[in-house]
């Protein structure tokens, strides 16, 4: 009598997590842009035997975003997933593992990100700020003038623009702009006066960072910086790498 | 009817399948939401 084909593998199962872990490490370890996504939820699993101690598994996942940018040396299970209001993004990611004697490996993966409908949204808070395009005009200038406002009142290196990860518009009661970049490290520092000649220093990740602002247009314009330079880390030798505390300089 | 029949074959059928104090078990999938539905 044939042996009775195993039962399904259900998405919650302790083997689907672990294929489902290893498929969000690799697929942040392989993004260079936006943030960190992190398991919300295995849609669906297939697992198809190749032979003994090896079969291929089909993931579908659905990810959030977390506030983590993806250059961030912080642990995807420290970085805060963004909540409903903040306008979550959604990933979801069709992907093939292959496990081999219990060892799994990432075959290929596809994955799209779409952002949380503006009207379900606006239902359950309708003052929250949603998101504008990157290339807004009004983006484009809050960044420019916060990081311009930071290289003003900060010595060391000048740091200069990478990527605009978020962006928020708030138009009422007040009108606020809220953006959120990645900065990378110069060769120049910010008493430079041409700035325009500043090379950007090489890969490191001790070189990069990342800054939000707010800024309010109406009734009042004020703006608010805060960057955390990934470099600036407070190494402790008996502390793993994923509670090192890391430095960040705040600029009103 | 034979569709009649049928059914009534298969409710009876599902009832003397199930021991008493049986527990349906969750769908195997979509697994568990971690943080919100979006």
């Amino acid at each position: 009598v044939p042996a009775a084909p195993p039962a399904p593998l259900g998405c919650d199962d302790p083997k689907s997590e672990a294929a489902a872990e290893a498929a969000v490490n690799y697929i942040n370890g392989h993004s260079h842009h936006g943030f960190k996504f992190t398991l919300n939820r295995i849609e669906n699993i297939r697992v198809l035997p190749q032979g003994p101690n090896n079969e291929v598994i089909f993931l579908e996942l659905d990810l959030l975003e977390t506030t983590c940018h993806i250059l961030s040396p912080t642990a995807l299970e420290n970085c805060t997933v963004r909540s409903f209001t903040d306008h979550a993004v959604e990933g979801d990611c069709d992907v093939k593992l292959q496990n081999v004697n219990g060892q799994l490996s990432v075959v290929a993966s596809k994955c799209h990100s779409n952002a949380d409908s503006s009207e379900d949204i606006r239902q359950l808070c309708p003052q929250c700020p949603l998101l504008a395009a990157w290339n807004d005009t009004e983006v484009q200038a809050a960044v420019t003038e916060a990081l311009n406002d930071y290289n003003s009142k900060n010595a060391g290196a000048y740091l200069k623009l990478l990527e605009i990860g978020r962006a928020k518009i708030q138009h009422h009661p007040e009108h606020i702009v809220f953006v959120e970049f990645a900065v990378a490290a110069t060769n120049c520092s910010t008493e430079e006066a041409n700035v325009e000649t500043c090379q950007l220093l090489p890969d490191d990740q001790s070189n990069f960072g990342f800054c939000t602002a707010t800024k309010v247009i109406r009734p009042s314009k004020e703006l608010q910086v805060n960057c955390q330079l990934y470099g600036h880390q407070v190494p402790t030798p008996d502390t793993p790498l994923l509670s090192r505390v890391f430095w960040s300089i705040n600029t009103s | 009817s034979v569709a009649r029949r049928a059914v009534a074959e298969a409710a009876q059928h599902d009832k003397v399948a199930r021991p008493v104090g049986f527990v349906p078990l969750p769908p195997p999938c979509p697994g568990k939401i971690r943080h919100f539905k979006i």
